[in-house]
């Protein structure tokens, strides 16, 4: 589904470059839940932009669905990103003006799906993260972790084949973190692949397998603990 | 420092009332570090915003330096915000157009404090959560943890008596977070009283207490453990 083949992302240039990942080969296959760790600045966000088409790579290439990035139109990648993956960011990216409802429901109604069948889809979505009773909010009338978890709920529907989680439950307690890993952890077991930036321990063990990166390299690849 | 008598906060009105928070009362002493966990929506962040004059409780009163609140003006308010009271925000609050270090020398600048002064206060505070090689960046060009630890540094600067911090480490690593929560603790040894909300029991254990926090209520309050 994911394949790195010695991608780089370097910001700047000349004395000012700066490395911020790589190079770093790396596959992910169908149904399979990585989990990625490291230091503050180790590069974790930026492996997940490449990841997501969010950002190309300075060198090097990513292929998704074994097809090279680099080589899709921007129309082909806009749909990539609306269809086969879902994110959820660090900085969230909730939109301020539509409801958590809304929110949810926008991806799916750009890629054409009817109002009704899309609300009800976000409405599910929304519960399942027990967020079914503030549907009708606005991101600012809601807690960090409230929101966090709408955008959990967003990354979630649709026909997504890779899901991307930038660190998804750094504000939420620790029975909500569980209640989002299962979710996370139940999708793949149905075959959808996912990675997963966290810097907790217990959240990386519901993985296959766990990667740690330091200044930008892969220094440990290993599987996570048998649950 | 910090006193809540029988505080509550509660939005909108009739039938779409939310009670965030209360009644709820609470002393925090000079040189006290009080840690408040509790689940996604329990009232943390409520509770600091009454707390640091952000908002306004709906009964009962907030006193900070023996002080009632509602009886200051919005000028005192102002002035109370940007000398005695640093807060680190859940969502960052950094301002984009500046960079780091002006981040962080701004509530001096904004006290009266001459700009190279302010400047150097600033570096050094930013050199302590091991970001001195970055004050140039702005904050789009930061990790999330970067930016978190400036939005820790802009918070410790100046001679502030009560230090809010919500939910500081979410986005560290677990070394970096102890060195935040080192520096918290020794900023109360040194006569400064902190509020911290976190998720991670190992980072509460810092704390001289616990308070726990569910549907807006107080359900526990017991020392940390001996550390
Ligand atoms: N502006 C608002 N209008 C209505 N309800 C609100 C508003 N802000 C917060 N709430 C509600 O008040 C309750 C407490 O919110 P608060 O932000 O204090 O929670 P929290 O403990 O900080 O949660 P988290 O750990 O998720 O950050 C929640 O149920 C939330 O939905
Ligand atoms: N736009 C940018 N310009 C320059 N440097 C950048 C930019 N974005 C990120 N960096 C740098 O690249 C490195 C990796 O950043 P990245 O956001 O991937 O880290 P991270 O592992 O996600 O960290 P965190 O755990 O703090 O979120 C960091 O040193 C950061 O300062
Ligand atoms: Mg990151
Ligand atoms: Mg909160």
């Amino acid at each position: 589904i994911l394949r790195f083949e010695a991608a780089q992302r370097v910001y700047g240039s000349g004395e000012h470059a700066v490395t911020a990942l790589g190079p770093v080969s790396l596959t992910v296959g169908a149904g399979e839940l990585l989990a990625i760790m490291g230091p503050s600045g180790s590069g974790k966000s930026t492996l997940l932009g490449l990841a997501g088409a969010l950002d190309q790579p300075t060198a090097g290439r990513v292929l998704v669905q074994g097809r090279d990035l680099a080589a899709l139109s921007g129309h082909a990648l806009a749909a990539l990103r609306r269809r086969a993956v879902g994110y959820v960011f660090q900085d969230l990216n909730l939109l301020p003006g539509l409801t958590a409802l809304e929110n949810v429901a926008l991806p799916l109604e750009l890629d054409g799906v009817a109002l009704p069948e899309a609300r009800e889809v976000a409405r599910a979505a929304l519960e399942q993260v027990k967020l079914g009773g503030l549907a009708a909010r606005f991101p600012d009338d809601l807690s960090g972790g409230e929101q966090q978890r709408v955008a959990i709920a967003r990354a979630f529907v649709g026909p997504r084949v890779l899901l991307l989680a930038d660190e998804p439950t750094g504000a939420l307690d620790s029975v909500t973190g569980e209640l989002v890993l299962g979710q996370l952890r139940a999708a793949c077991d149905a075959g959808r692949s996912a990675v997963l930036v966290t810097h907790d321990a217990a959240h990386a063990a519901w993985a296959d397998r766990v990667l740690f990166l330091r200044d930008g390299r892969l220094v440990a690849d290993r599987p996570a603990a048998v649950r």
